[in-house]
């Protein structure tokens, strides 16, 4: 059984928070 | 020359003096002058109206007006400072300031914390951490068990939640991301630091003479 996440670690990972994208032309 | 850009700049409501910005913020002052480049594109891609509203700044961060995302509303309404439902180029600066590789870590955790905080009420509490798991699965075609839901729930509780009160408070917070940094690598964002040379555009369309940094 694989260990199991937190749930922040997997939350940080959205599209939504990465605001990088906001650069790309 | 000056005539002209003071007119066009009136057309921004809650535009600022970019050097009164770079004063309150890591930027310097051609950083906020590529920051107002960006601004200007992302504010007129469906309402030229000098303002950024929810769908384009969706239309900017997923290169799809329509697509309805839950940290991206959050991300939204902490930009939004005044509460208006857009965000004007002021707030706009300021709030992507935090995002600086410079700002102060303080300031990064109290923004997350209030990202995280989904009804604004100082507690990140396990039914707000559930739905934004459930969000984050939806959004990845991830499929868990509720049974597994609730493990990674309690998990995070029982990491996060020093006093066992059920929720996570501020002081909670700031404690478990000082045990867990790479949950602040998201409130970093490089492009800031050069922002200038992905912008060079400002450059015309400077109001400031001599633009020193």
């Amino acid at each position: 059984r694989p260990a199991l996440m937190n749930a922040f670690e997997l939350i940080s990972t959205s599209q939504g928070l990465n605001l990088g994208t906001l650069f790309e032309k | 020359m000056g005539c002209f850009h003071s007119k066009s700049r009136r057309q921004f409501p809650g535009y600022e003096d970019p050097v009164l910005l770079a004063s309150q913020t890591s930027f310097s002052v051609s950083e906020v002058e590529a920051l107002f480049e960006l601004f200007k594109s992302i504010s007129r891609s469906v309402v030229d109206d000098g303002l950024i509203n929810k769908e384009e700044f969706q239309l900017a961060l997923f290169k799809n007006s329509k697509k309805e995302n839950l940290f991206a509303n959050r991300i939204f309404d902490l930009f939004d400072v005044k509460q208006k439902g857009v965000i004007d180029f002021g707030d706009f600066v300021r709030s992507l300031n935090v995002f600086h590789p410079n700002a102060p870590l303080e300031d990064k955790i109290n923004f997350s914390f209030k990202l995280y905080d989904l009804d604004g009420n100082g507690f990140i509490e396990r039914k707000e951490v559930k739905q934004m798991l459930i969000a984050l699965l939806s959004e990845s075609d991830m499929k868990l068990s509720d049974e597994t839901v609730e493990l990674i729930l309690d998990k995070t509780f029982v990491d996060s939640d020093v006093n066992h009160d059920g929720r996570i408070d501020k002081s909670d917070w700031q404690n478990f991301v000082s045990r867990n940094p790479s949950l602040m690598k998201i409130m970093t964002l490089q492009y800031l630091k050069d922002i200038t040379t992905t912008f060079p555009s400002f450059v015309f369309n400077s109001e400031v003479d001599d633009i020193a940094t």
